[in-house]
């Protein structure tokens, strides 16, 4: 898989260094030397070029890619007519990065393939976190219906899954459970995570156990609200 | 629980909104007058001062909450500053947005509790994503443990779940089937998303299957690479 990464801010830059750690074959572009100069060890192949200019694209294969990701952040013009560009030079998947919901509404309908706003995404998983603080992280399966990683409430402590039977109770499936474990001498202090994939109904919730559980967000509140 | 978020850029007036939107108390501030008066209509309390002024935080009580968010983007300094200052106001908690790992460092340092870097954060999972094209989502439970929502590799178009026995072939639990059903006139080409949570024996994969799956990241590329 070839990738064409545009504009290396934060976003860009941390993408193209991620993807070519996990061995794809990435060009990365900005119009400013520093910041390729930057790049260039960490990428397959780093390129100043001006990526509203479509004969220096071109010239430079950057179309030759399967998908290729605009970050022109501040320069809302030029992040739009990169887009469009690499769709016309017929780049199977354009991945562009919003600034704003309308701005997003307005790549959807040039032609970007998928729009990404990290700021708002990261915004709404913190609120999530943040209303629910026993959340510690979580992924929306389907509208209503979630994965998440919670603190075992209070409730649960020095209970067996057995005893506390949550699949009947709480209409929730309960699929692991993270333990943290000291590791090393007590006084390092120090500790390690430890999965327990396979809940057995004669484990015992700990204090300190965080429950990854499954099931519709309704149930899942019900269960955090209790206490 | 009571919110106070400091600058209304994108990420915050987007936390801002959500937090009040899920029935938090929720003060918003800024110096800019108009994103004062933009965000005044969702919250509890928009107010228009600068947040380095220690002075102005206490006349209008900004300390006097469970969590601060901090999100002065471009104005390093200021970031810093009002951070440093709501922890001397004894803000119990304060998590501060960063542009830079450099900077992330320097505000753990100085006193963020936690730090937030919406751009890396958000990079990351869609470079993930990207690596692993049937992947449509996921959540890293421990590390190299999660839960993945990937497309249904062909192999298993059209056969049983009790066939397929993933569990025992695969090492890998399915906890739960995303399917898109056709909803309305066909000619209207609108579909719709329903989650079958309790798989059984005996329901069918399809092709356009979206499974949801949880197992170690090893057992998972394998199951993706066999294709
Ligand atoms: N026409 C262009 N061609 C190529 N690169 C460009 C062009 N215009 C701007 N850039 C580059 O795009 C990059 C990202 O832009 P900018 O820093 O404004 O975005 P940002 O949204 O703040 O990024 P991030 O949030 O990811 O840090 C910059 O490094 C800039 O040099
Ligand atoms: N001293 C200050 N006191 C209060 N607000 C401030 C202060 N300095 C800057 N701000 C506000 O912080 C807000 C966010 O800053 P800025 O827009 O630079 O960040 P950003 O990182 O681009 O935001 P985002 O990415 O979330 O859109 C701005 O609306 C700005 O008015």
């Amino acid at each position: 898989m070839k990738y064409a990464v545009i504009g290396l801010g934060k976003f860009g830059t941390t993408l193209a260094k991620a993807l070519a750690r996990g061995g794809a074959e990435v060009v990365a572009v900005d119009n400013n030397l520093d910041l390729v100069d930057e790049a260039k060890d960490e990428v397959t192949l780093a390129v100043k070029l001006d990526a509203t200019d479509e004969k220096e694209l071109l010239a430079q294969g950057i179309h030759k890619v399967d998908v290729a990701i605009v970050s022109i952040g501040e320069n809302f013009e030029a992040n739009q007519l990169a887009t469009v560009i690499l769709k016309k030079l017929g780049v199977k998947k354009v991945i562009t990065r919003a600034t704003s919901t309308v701005r997003s509404k307005i790549l959807a309908l040039i032609g970007a393939d998928e729009v990404i706003s990290p700021e708002e995404e990261t915004a709404m998983r913190l609120a999530q976190r943040l209303l629910v603080p026993n959340i510690v992280d979580y992924l929306e399966l389907s509208e209503g219906y979630s994965v998440v990683e919670l603190k075992a409430p209070e409730k649960f402590h020095g209970k067996t899954i057995k005893e506390l039977d949550i699949r009947n109770k709480y209409d929730i499936n309960l699929i692991a459970i993270k333990r943290i474990l000291p590791v090393g001498k007590p006084s390092e202090g120090k500790t390690k995570i430890v999965l327990n994939a396979v809940p057995r109904p004669n484990d015992v919730i700990e204090p300190s156990d965080i429950l990854i559980v499954v099931g519709d967000d309704k149930s899942i509140e019900e269960l955090l609200r209790e206490e």
